[in-house]
C-alpha cells in the first residue's frame, strides 16, 4: 500500500486533512468541508530510487540492488520521497464582494508518493 | 518533514519536530497554498453575507456538474462566478442592477469567456410584457454612465429569465463593475415586475479565465 501505516519508515503518503471549520474558514468556503492535503514522508534507500510508487516488486528491488551496488561508487545525492500523483481541489467560495466563485485548483491533493 | 531524527532526507535539513508543531506547520502550509492558488493575499472578509435562499437558487442555475477542465498549459485558472446584484429602483418600470467583480482577479488579467444575466419576473397571467435591457458603461472622459448597447425581450409568463450578455457587458465585468438597467414597457403596472427579494435576487453568471500569459489572438 502507499499510505504510511504503523512503523513503516519507507517513503509513503501521510494522510492529512484540513477541516475548514477547525481553521475558521467555513464561513467563506461553501464547499467542500475540508481539504485532504496529504504529504510524502519516509526514507528512500538507493535500491528503491526512482520507484514510481513504493510497491517495488522483488524483481525490481534485486535489479535496483545491482544498480545501486554498481552505482554506489558514483557521486550522487540521496533520493527523496516526493509526490508522484496529485489531483485537483474543487472549491466553491465567497470572494470579498460576496460573489460565489467555483474553481478547480490543479495538483492540490497528493494521491501517491515515490522515490525521486 | 522527516519522521524520525535519523531519517534525514537530503532536501529537508531540519531536525525531526514534535507532532503538534508539525500539525501547526502543515495547517499553515495548507492555508497559504489555497490562498496562493486563488490569487488572494488573505482570506476574504464577507461584508454582505448571501442568504441561503439566494445561494440555493443560484447554484441550481449554475451550469451542471463542474466539467473537470485540465489546467491550461500556460497556467491559466478557470473560474465560474455568480455575482448578485445590488438593486436600485429608478422608478416602478426601471430597475438598476449593479454588479462588482473582485479586483483580486481583475488585477491579474481576467478574461470573460461567457456571461449571462438571470432575473425573475412576476407578471399578471395572460399578459405579454416587453423588457428592454440596457448595458451602461462608465464614459471614457467622465464618471457618468453611458448607454453601451440595448437588448429587447418579450416575456409572456412569470419565472426566471436568462439573457446572454455581449462583449460590452463582458468588458465591463473584466473592469470589475457592471451596471445594467431593466426597463419594462409598462401596461400601467402598480409595482415592479422584476423581483429582488432573497430567493429571487437577480445575478450574473460568468465563466472567467485568469492569469494566462498574453494569449495570441488568431485572426
Amino acid at each position: 500500500g502507499i499510505n504510511c501505516q504503523g512503523g513503516s519508515r519507507m517513503c509513503c503518503r501521510q494522510e492529512f486533512f484540513v477541516d475548514f471549520r477547525e481553521i475558521g474558514w467555513h464561513d467563506w468556503i461553501i464547499q467542500p468541508e475540508g481539504y485532504a492535503m496529504n504529504f510524502c514522508t519516509g526514507q528512500c534507500p538507493l535500491h528503491v530510487a526512482g520507484m514510481p510508487g513504493i510497491a517495488a516488486s522483488f524483481h525490481t528491488a534485486v535489479l535496483n540492488l545491482l544498480k545501486a551496488n554498481t552505482a554506489s561508487g558514483t557521486a550522487g545525492g540521496g533520493s527523496c520521497c516526493v509526490p508522484t500523483a496529485r489531483r485537483p481541489l474543487s472549491l466553491l467560495y465567497y470572494d470579498r464582494d460576496s460573489n460565489i466563485v467555483k474553481t478547480d485548483i490543479p495538483d492540490m491533493v497528493v494521491e501517491a508518493c515515490g522515490c525521486s | 518533514i522527516p519522521r524520525a531524527s535519523d531519517s534525514q532526507c537530503p532536501a529537508c535539513k531540519g531536525p525531526a519536530m514534535d507532532l503538534d508543531h508539525q500539525r501547526e506547520l502543515l495547517l499553515d502550509l495548507a492555508k497559504r497554498r489555497i490562498l496562493d492558488k486563488l490569487r488572494l493575499s488573505q482570506r476574504p472578509t464577507l461584508n454582505t453575507p448571501v442568504s441561503r435562499a439566494a445561494l440555493r437558487t443560484a447554484l441550481q442555475r449554475l451550469h451542471g456538474p463542474p466539467q473537470r477542465t485540465l489546467p491550461e498549459a500556460d497556467g491559466e485558472q478557470e473560474y465560474e462566478i455568480i455575482s448578485f446584484a445590488d438593486t436600485g429602483l429608478s422608478n416602478i418600470n426601471q430597475t438598476r442592477l449593479d454588479f462588482h467583480f473582485s479586483s483580486d482577479r481583475t488585477a491579474s488579467g481576467m478574461e470573460i469567456q461567457q456571461a449571462s444575466l438571470m432575473f425573475f419576473v412576476q407578471i399578471p397571467p395572460n399578459t405579454t410584457w416587453t423588457l428592454k435591457l440596457r448595458i451602461l458603461v462608465v464614459g471614457l472622459r467622465d464618471t457618468n454612465l453611458t448607454l453601451a448597447t440595448q437588448h429587447q425581450l418579450e416575456v409572456d409568463a412569470s419565472g426566471w429569465q436568462r439573457l446572454f450578455l455581449g462583449p460590452e457587458a463582458q468588458a465591463a465585468c473584466s473592469q470589475g463593475h457592471l451596471t445594467l438597467e431593466l426597463v419594462a414597457e409598462s401596461q400601467g403596472g402598480q409595482s415592479s415586475i422584476i423581483l429582488g427579494e432573497a430567493a429571487h435576487r437577480p445575478f450574473v453568471t460568468a465563466k472567467v479565465k485568469v492569469g494566462g500569459k498574453h494569449r495570441l489572438h488568431r485572426r
